[in-house]
C-alpha cells in the first residue's frame, strides 16, 4: 500500500487543491510500480495551512476562478492550463517533491536490487507511450531478467506488444484514431546512469550486435534507464515533437517471494 | 521486526529538514500487530489551525474503510476546515464492512477529541491505515494511543521522522522529504513543503 501525506505552509484555495494534486500525481505516484498490485488503501493527502503566507496574498488558485474584484467565480471552475507564474511555480514544487517520494518507494520495493526508469516515446499519443511503459514495468519476465542482469530486449518487446491500445492497433477503440504502431519501427536502448554512451539493443526493429560485456557492466549498476522509441507515425519526418511517458519500477527477486509468502492474514 | 536501516538505504534518509510552519507531527506505540512490541505504529500530522485539505484515493473497487471515510469527510467539508490526518500501520482495515467504517471514523473522532474539536458534526481529521488486509482494527488499542501521539506532537525533524517511521510496514527505511520554495509574485517569502510516504509492496497506484 502507498500512503503519503504532503503539507505546505503556502495558501491554496480549497477548490483548486484537488486539481493541483491530481496533476502532480499523474507523473509521480501514478507512474510507479513495484509488483503490479493496486492496493485497497492507496491514499495521498494534501494540506495547505497558509501559515507562511503574508497577509493580503490571495490563495493559489487557477486564475479564472477569480473575478476582477477578487471574488471567486462560482460558475466555471474547470481547470485550464494555468499561465499564472505562482501557480506554475507551486505546481512544480509539489510535483518535484511527489516525484522524489514516489522514487523512494520504488527504491524500497520489496526485494528490489535495481531502480529502473522506463522512458517510452510515441509520436502520437501520451497514453500509448504510458501503456507501453506500464506493460514493460509490470512484466515479470522483464523484471526477473533485470534481476539476473540479462539485457533481454526480447522480453521488453514482448511486453510492448501485448500492451493495451498498442495490441489493439491500428485503431484506438471508441475513438477510431489510428495508432499506426508497427513493430519494425521500434527501437530499444539501455541508458547508463553514469553518463556514458547508450547501449542500442534494437534499432527500428533490427537487433544490434550487443556487446555483452558492456551490457553486463550497465546492468551491474543499481540504476538503469530503458529507452523505447515507438516511432509510430508512418509519415514521420524526424523533427516532430514526441510524447514521452516516464515510469519507474524495480526488479523482481527471490526476496519478494520470501517477504510475501510470509505476510500472513 | 528488525528495523535497522540497511547501509545501502541510509543515504535516502534525511538527518535534517525544513518543515512547514504550523504543522506538527507525532507518533506513539499501540501494538496493532501483536509481533510489534516496541515500534510506534500510530502517527498524527496536525495543523495548528484548521486548513484546506484534499486527497486522492485508490481506484481499486474494494476500497478500504479509511478510504471511504476520508473521501466522505472531504466531500462533506468541501475540502475546508481540516486539522490533519491520523494513520495506523499493522492493519489495513480493508474489507472489514460496517464495523471497519465505524472504526475508521472512531480514529478520526479520537484525533479530533485531542484537538478539542470533537463537537463538530463532521470530523476534521482524515484517516489512513496500512498493513494486513481482512482483519478488524484493534480499535481500543488505537483510540487509546491517539492521545499519546497527540502529546508527542512537535515540529522538529525528529518528530517528522518518527511519524514517517510509524507509518511503515515492510519498508526498510522511512521516506521523508522537505524543501523550501518561493513564488514569483512575492519572492522574499519562503514557503516550506514536506512529504512523507510509505510503501514497499502491493504498489501499482492508480489514484484519482
Amino acid at each position: 500500500t502507498l500512503l503519503a501525506i504532503v503539507c505546505t505552509d503556502a495558501a491554496v484555495h480549497p477548490d483548486s487543491m484537488q486539481t493541483i494534486l491530481r496533476e502532480a500525481a499523474n507523473t509521480t505516484f501514478n507512474s510507479i510500480s513495484v509488483d503490479g498490485d493496486t492496493s485497497t488503501n492507496d491514499t495521498v493527502a494534501f494540506f495547505a495551512n497558509a501559515a507562511a503566507t503574508p497577509e493580503g496574498v490571495q490563495p493559489l488558485a487557477y486564475p479564472e476562478m477569480y473575478s476582477k474584484n477578487g471574488r471567486l467565480k462560482k460558475k466555471d471552475l474547470r481547470p485550464t492550463p494555468s499561465t499564472d507564474p505562482d501557480h506554475i511555480a507551486f505546481q512544480a514544487a509539489l510535483t518535484d517533491l511527489m516525484r522524489d517520494l514516489a522514487k523512494l518507494i520504488v527504491r524500497d520495493g520489496e526485494g528490489a536490487t535495481k531502480f529502473v526508469t522506463i522512458r517510452v516515446r510515441s509520436d502520437k499519443n501520451i497514453m500509448v507511450a504510458k501503456r507501453a511503459a506500464v506493460s514493460i514495468a509490470t512484466s515479470s519476465l522483464v523484471k526477473t531478467a533485470l534481476y539476473g542482469k540479462d539485457a533481454n530486449w526480447g522480453r521488453i518487446l514482448c511486453a510492448i506488444g501485448y500492451a493495451p491500445m498498442l495490441m489493439d492497433s491500428p485503431e484506438i477503440p471508441m475513438r477510431s484514431t489510428p495508432v499506426g504502431f508497427e513493430p519494425e519501427n521500434t527501437s530499444v536502448s539501455f541508458i547508463p546512469t553514469d553518463g556514458s554512451e547508450e547501449l542500442r539493443l534494437l534499432v527500428r526493429g533490427e537487433p544490434e550486435k550487443v556487446d555483452e560485456a558492456r551490457a553486463k557492466q550497465i546492468l551491474e549498476a543499481e540504476d538503469l534507464e530503458i529507452l523505447v522509441n515507438l516511432d509510430d507515425r508512418p509519415e514521420r519526418t524526424g523533427d516532430e515533437d514526441q510524447r514521452e511517458a516516464v515510469f519507474w519500477t524495480c526488479d523482481f527477486s527471490h526476496e519478494y517471494v520470501t517477504i510475501n509468502g510470509d505476510y500472513r492474514t | 521486526a528488525e528495523r535497522s536501516i540497511p547501509a545501502a538505504k541510509q543515504k535516502y534518509v534525511p538527518t535534517t529538514g525544513t518543515y512547514p510552519k504550523g504543522f506538527l507531527a507525532g507518533s506513539a506505540h499501540a501494538g496493532v500487530k501483536a509481533s510489534n512490541t516496541k515500534y510506534d505504529d500510530v502517527a498524527l500530522i496536525i495543523s495548528e489551525k484548521p486548513c484546506p485539505a484534499t486527497a486522492i484515493f485508490t481506484r481499486n473497487l474494494f476500497k478500504a474503510a479509511p478510504v471511504t471515510v476520508s473521501k466522505d469527510l472531504l466531500e462533506q467539508r468541501r475540502s475546508e476546515g481540516f486539522r490533519g490526518v491520523v494513520v495506523n500501520s499493522g492493519c489495513a482495515n480493508a474489507v472489514t464492512g460496517i464495523e471497519g467504517r465505524e472504526n475508521a471514523r472512531a480514529m478520526s473522532t479520537a484525533a479530533d477529541a485531542c484537538a478539542g474539536t470533537a463537537a463538530e458534526d463532521v470530523p476534521q481529521t482524515l484517516v489512513m491505515s496500512t498493513g494486513i488486509i481482512g482483519q478488524q482494527l484493534p480499535i481500543d488499542k488505537i483510540t487509546s494511543t491517539i492521545p499519546k501521539a497527540y502529546t508527542a506532537l512537535g515540529s522538529d525533524h525528529q518528530h517528522w521522522m518518527n511519524a514517517a517511521q510509524a507509518i511503515c510496514t515492510t519498508d526498510t527505511f522511512p521516506k521523508l522529504i522537505s524543501r523550501t520554495f518561493t513564488l514569483p509574485s512575492h519572492p522574499k517569502t519562503t514557503y516550506s513543503i514536506a512529504g512523507m510516504t510509505k510503501g514497499a509492496g502491493m504498489i501499482h497506484p492508480n489514484m484519482a
